[in-house]
């Protein structure tokens, strides 16, 4: 059983999935409550351990350092999160990267404008929204006969992609957006209701009516 | 060559997202 | 030992980290040299099978689909590319994120201006080259103790970092470029030439004088 510390920011996606993994396979993961996004993470200490000085960074309780939250809820994660089978290692694989190249670069295209993160683009805002009924169509499809994305139960396949979804449900993805995809609408509800999610990421609100943004 | 890889989509302005957020977050924390 | 079928356009770097990987697990994996891409890809067959239409797709003799260079990869690589132990595995997850989220964009973002796939822009451009050095710098650090980035003998996290790393050494890392980057250099030589890269990749030149991008 993996012991540990996560260094990251308040409500960090990408942190979450380590942390949702670690309630999964009941790993002792702490976040460390001392830890300054800016500060701390820009000292020689933390950066002798974590050379990007990117979070989420994690050591663990027998020292060993690893960064990006997809390999740290990996490492806390148990076997039935990683994969019984090597095709289902495989597919999980898939899945995290379509969850990092599909969904995430189409989520922060469209959602980071409307919070005030990055400037304004129209052609850019526009074209995210196609990324995103692209992502959303093939998960669709692929969960019209599944309850999760990789075997008959829950994996970090779906901890990953559903954590990359949060900021579009709860920002953009208004009722009538996310109409035509009702197998992620009813996955995602599914899995953001699930204990070892909700006691990480809180109460998730679907969104309920697009934010708009002030070009 | 060249020509297939026009259809790779690849997150070519990630570097401005990235710095985006991370001023954003390290706002917050602040 | 997997075989099947592998899906891509000539000199994908994507599918080299697949065709590689079976090299080394000595996994029978063909290229099917009647696809044509922009055509094959898009037709219904090929549509029902991998959704999204993208390459490399794989389908193994026993009709398992995968898409993602990095998925094909893993599912077609032994336990030595894999990484033995959980620790191996989260540290080659961790490099396989790093090479899809800090080096392909910027190598991306550097070489396909001067290939003329994308538009010319001056910021995007220079951005990536801070980009570039800053990713090279981790790496450097990294490879200055080490032969192999996890553990002791070549893993799936050699193979697509190299891989990644394929358009960025043979297009824009002049020799004057690369200089600082020792342990980078010495790491991607080795590499290239290990009789299995070179089978698949062929003959890797090393960026002579950088290609300017004609804005």
């Amino acid at each position: 059983m993996v012991s540990g510390t996560l260094y990251t920011y308040p409500e960090n996606c990408r942190a979450y999935k380590a942390l949702i993994a670690a309630k999964y396979a009941s790993a002792n993961v702490k976040v460390d409550t001392s830890f300054v996004f800016g500060e701390t993470n820009k000292t020689e200490a933390f950066l002798r351990k974590f050379p990007s000085g990117k979070v989420p960074a994690f050591e663990s309780s027998d020292g060993k350092c690893l960064q990006n939250g997809d390999a740290i809820a990996y490492y806390v994660a148990n076997e039935q999160l990683r994969g019984k089978t090597d095709l289902e290692k495989a597919q999980i694989l898939q899945w995290i990267c379509f969850a990092e190249s599909e969904i995430l670069p189409a989520s922060c295209a469209w959602v980071f404008p409307i919070l005030g993160i990055v400037q304004y683009d129209k052609k850019t805002f526009d074209r995210s929204k196609e990324d995103v009924k692209a992502a959303l169509g093939i998960l669709n499809t692929h969960l019209l006969t599944r309850t999760y994305l990789v075997g008959e139960r829950i994996s970090l396949a779906d901890i990953t992609v559903a954590c990359n979804l949060l900021h579009l449900y709860t920002h953009v993805l208004d009722p009538n957006f996310r109409k035509p995809y009702v197998n992620v609408n009813r996955w995602f509800t599914t899995m953001v209701n699930q204990p070892n999610f909700k006691a990480v990421a809180g109460e998730v609100h679907l969104c309920a009516k697009v934010a708009e943004v002030d070009p | 060559m060249a020509q297939n890889m026009v259809f790779e989509n690849v997150w070519l302005d990630k570097g401005k997202y990235d710095d985006a957020e991370r001023i954003y977050y390290e706002g917050k924390a602040k």
